[in-house]
Formats: C-alpha cells, structure tokens, sequence
C-alpha cells in the first residue's frame, strides 16, 4: 500500500514536472526567437563585397571550415570579381578572434618596399596622382603568405578546398560582374587602362568589356589551381614567382625573385581599448586601428545615444562633435609610420589610445567648427590619401 | 580595397581587409600568371612628420602607412560583437567610425548603420559629404563654421562590411554602395 502511494505521489510529482517545463519551454522559445528580427541568421555569416563570394564563404563554413578559411575563400573569389580592388599581387591584413581561447590576433601582410627602388621615387609623389601607375610604385606582394600564415594558424579545411569554388567559377565562362563593368568605363581611368598591360584582359578590340561580357581569364585559373596544388611557396620561392618576375620586369618594374623570397608576415598583438560595453581590438601601425580608436575614445565621452540625436539640434551637434574629432585625427595620422623600420616612433601610436589625450581632445572641442587649422596640428599636412 | 566580415558557429570572428590600393593598382598586369600588381608605394608618399615637408625615402622591408581597419568590438558581458572594416582608401576610417557609431550608441540597424550615407574631412580640414547626407545637418554644421570642401570629391568609393552578432541572432551586412550582399544560415 505504502509502495503504491509512494509511486502515485512520484507520478503525480513527474507530471507536473513535466507540465511545467513545457510551459516554460513555450514561453521562452517563443520569445528568444522573437528577438531575432526577420533577417537575422542563426549560426554564422559573411559579409564580402558581393554575393557571390559571400556564398563562397558561407559554403565554406557549412562545410566546417574555420573563421578564417571562410574568409580565405572569400578574399580568393574576391580578386576575381572585383579585380581593380584587390587580388594576389597585393596585400592583407587579418583580425582574428579566436573564441576558444580568448584571444585576438593580428596577421599583417600588408606589400612591403623591396630592396632595389627607385631612390627619387618620391620626388614623383605629386606628379603621379592622382592613380600613380607604373611599375616602380609596385610593393612586394604580401597576399599569399598572408592567406598561408592565417590557414597554418587557423585552417581547418585542407587548403587546396578554399581555391576550388573561385578556380571553378573561371573556368565554368565567367562574365564581368556589374561593379567591374563601372570601374572600367569610368572615364578618368580608361585612357590609363588603354595604355597598360591590362588592356589584353578588359579590352575586347578598342572597347572596354561591358557587364555580362564573357571574361576568359586562363592565366588566373592556372595560378590559382598551381597555388592550390603547390602551396603559397610556389609564388614566393617557385616557378610562379619566376614567371610573375618576368612578366612586369619588361615593365620596368625592379621587383626580383629574392623580394620575394624575403617576404614574411607579421603575427602581432591587436591594439585593445575599451569602448564603454565593448572592447576595441584593432590593427596597430601600420594599419590604422590606432586613429580609428583615436576618434571613438574621444567621441565617446559626449555620450552621444539614439535620444540626444532624436532632433535636428542633437544630430548637428552630434555630426559637429564628429567632424571636429576626425580633424584632430587627420592630425595625427603621421603615427602610422612602420614602427618596424622607424624604431623611433615604435610606441607612438599606443599614445593614441590613452584616456588623458582624448579628454584634453574633448576639452579643445566647442561650438566652433572654424578653428585654425593649427588647432587640430593640420598645418603642413599636405594629403592622406593613403588606401 | 575590399573588405570581409566572418563569424563562426563558436563565436570565433575573422576582419580581413585585402587592398591593391588605387583602382586596378599600377595597373601592371603579369599575362602569364594572371596576376594585377599593386601600386601600394604610393602610399609612402604622405609619410611625414607634422611641420616638416622632408619625405623620408623608403625603407627596405618598410610597409607603407594605411587605412584599413579590420576590427572586432567584443562585449563580454551581453555576448554580443560587432566584426566590421571597410573599403575606399582615405574613406575608410570615416566610413568604419560611422558605422560603429550607428550601430553601437545610435541603435541603427546594421544594414542602416552601413548605408547612411557620410562625411570626410579631408587633409585641408575641409568636410566632404557624401550625395544625399542630410541636407539639414549640413547646413546646420555650415552654420557651426564647419568648411566645405570647394572641389567635390568625384566618387565615394567606401564600403563597409560587417557582421554583427547579439546573443543568438546574427545579423550581416555588405555595403550596397558596392552591390554588395551578405550571406550566412
């Protein structure tokens, strides 16, 4: 009798259990996924400059690969739709979080100056611009080893499998995608492009190829299947180098076998600086995460918030406050300098990040906007157009 | 200049920003292997000290200054992390700050936070507008003394990626400046 109580109370006991988590189960699933807005993925993304290589990505995630392989991939598919971007003749930089450990990172691939140079190279400064064409302005590219360094770091896909989606789609009569199409009948690159090398690829006769035009590409589809099967070494120590060598010596590029050789990314800390909730992890010099992290330390002590921009008065205020910051930022943008070839300026950049010189910042910004330009140290700067 | 946003299913995240600098770099072109060269030494040629006109020659070895930005902001705390950078030479930290500020303090979406259009201020201190910035705003900062720039910058060629991830939702954007689109599952 005592058994047959015991196990109703032990039912009854589970039911309710039961019961209960349903109900929970109901009302919090509900509303952890309505918190979602419609667009919203649930498990990963990528977001590159065209969709295409953004599936490229994604695919590459699905298939298990890591962070960085997506990227990787991405980058690959990326040189060949938006080629007057970007591609393997020039330079990356990563940021990579790592969520298992904690820890961010900073793989710097950016082109570097090789040996042999023009020595009054930036005596044509001025004269070049505003597009600076022409082979003594080409830098050793850093692309590859970039893409190797982050793989060896943090690939999880075999390396040959980030190269198969952007190799496949050259050879499966690729045409020339919509954004390239622009670049190439822009009228002030055009003359250029004419008279370069480049004419034999986006030319068709006397005509710029046109969106949707066929864009046979066979050299590109060959490097990148010798890279994929080879390695990035093949372009740094192999016959590729060799062959990419030669073409842009006759040029009069200065570039050699050994500039390449020599080529070797940096694997450094991230600049890291707390933005109220969040923290910043940016690239220092010489990339520009130090004036990035310059301008918002200094913008965020005005407190800006989506109620103080709700009129007019609070969005002027708020865009004065921003234009007055990005002028004591031009300002400063001197400190990008390589630290690793001007060991004077090393640290300069860390200075950047310190709370004490974005509150004197703050101090020195009012209602005016039409300050010396010696207010914001803009004197004798004479352009920042770097890219 | 281009720019990618990656985050992984374990919250692990990739900014990468990838660049020939100028449209089509030198264009120098290597037949055989396919490959466009950059024109990255360009960039040297605004490396100098505040006051002095002396450009120091190149370094051997040296990297030249840059914009790019590929940055992730973590928030421990709410588990969430905004992976973002962006595209456009000179634009790109004015572009990237926007975006950040949109999205992080103003409460845009990110897609919102990505599109509104900007403003630069150039080396001469002037501010530049991006076609169809708020007209009101600009007069408003016209009124605060703020100079516009004379000559009206031709293109705007920034674009801003990113990947924004708060709690269990994970949301992408790619700037549409470039017709760029996201994709993720």
């Amino acid at each position: 009798m005592a058994w047959g109580h015991r196990t109703t109370v032990c039912l009854v006991l589970l039911g309710v259990s039961l019961g209960l988590a349903i109900i929970v189960l109901a009302v919090v699933l509900p509303h952890h996924q309505a918190s979602c807005r419609p667009d919203a993925f649930t498990r990963a993304a990528v977001a590159a400059d065209s969709k295409i290589c953004s599936d490229i990505g994604r695919v590459i995630l699905q298939q298990q690969g890591s962070p960085v392989d997506a990227a990787i991939a991405a980058l690959i598919c990326t040189g060949v739709v938006n080629p007057q971007s970007m591609g393997l003749g020039g330079g990356v930089v990563f940021t990579i979080y790592n969520a298992s450990t904690g820890k961010v990172e900073v793989i710097n691939a950016r082109e570097t100056v090789p040996a042999s140079h023009d020595q009054r190279l930036l005596d044509q400064c001025t004269n070049a611009l505003p597009l600076c064409t022409g082979a003594q302005w080409i830098g050793v590219p850093g692309e590859l080893r970039g893409y190797a360094e982050a793989h060896r770091r943090y690939g999880r896909l075999p390396w040959a499998q980030l190269f198969q989606p952007t190799i496949a789609l050259l050879r499966e009569g690729f045409r020339v995608p919509p954004i390239l199409s622009q670049f190439l009948n822009t009228s002030f690159l055009q003359p250029c492009l004419n008279s370069s090398t480049l004419r034999q690829l986006f030319f068709n006769g006397t005509e710029t190829l046109r969106s949707q035009d066929p864009l046979p590409w066979p050299a590109l589809a060959n490097t990148l299947e010798t890279v994929a099967k080879e390695g990035a070494e093949v372009l740094y120590t192999g016959k590729l180098g060799q062959t990419l060598v030669e073409d842009i010596a006759w040029q009069g590029s200065q570039l050699t076998v050994q500039d390449l050789a020599a080529f070797r990314p940096k694997v450094v800390e991230p600049l890291e600086m707390a933005l109220g909730n969040y923290t910043l992890y940016s690239p220092p010099p010489p990339a520009g995460g130090a004036i990035l992290s310059f301008i918002l330390n200094v913008l965020k002590g005005f407190n800006f918030s989506a109620e103080t921009v709700a009129g007019p008065e609070g969005k002027v205020n708020m865009y004065h406050h921003l234009v007055e910051a990005l002028k004591f930022a031009v300002g400063q943008r001197w400190r990008l300098w390589d630290p690793y070839s001007h060991p004077g300026i090393q640290n300069i950049s860390q200075d950047l990040l310190r709370e004490t010189l974005a509150q004197h910042i703050r101090q020195q910004i009012d209602g005016r906007g039409d300050h010396q330009l010696s207010h914001y140290n803009l004197s004798g700067v004479r352009g920042n157009s770097m890219g | 200049t281009s720019h990618v946003s990656v985050l992984g299913e374990d919250g692990s995240a990739v900014a990468a920003t990838s660049t020939i600098n100028t449209p089509f770099g030198a264009m120098v072109y290597s037949p055989r292997t396919g490959i466009l060269l950059n024109n990255e030494l360009l960039d040297l040629c605004w490396r100098h000290k505040p006051g002095s006109t002396v450009t120091p020659p190149p370094v051997p070895g040296e990297q030249p200054p840059s914009s790019m930005v590929p940055s992730i902001l973590i928030n421990e705390v709410q588990g969430s992390k905004l992976v973002i950078g962006g595209a456009g030479g000179e634009l790109i930290i004015s572009a990237v700050t926007q975006a950040i500020v949109n999205k992080l303090w103003l409460g845009f979406s990110l897609t919102d936070a990505i599109a509104a259009p900007i403003l630069h201020v150039n080396s001469k201190g002037h501010v530049e507008y991006e076609p169809k910035f708020n007209q009101e705003v600009r007069k408003g900062l016209q009124d605060r003394g703020q100079s516009q720039s004379q000559s009206q910058r031709p293109v705007f060629l920034n674009s801003v990626q990113a990947v924004f991830q708060e709690g269990p939702c994970v949301y992408a954007a790619s700037d549409l400046r470039k017709a760029g689109k996201a994709s993720g599952y």
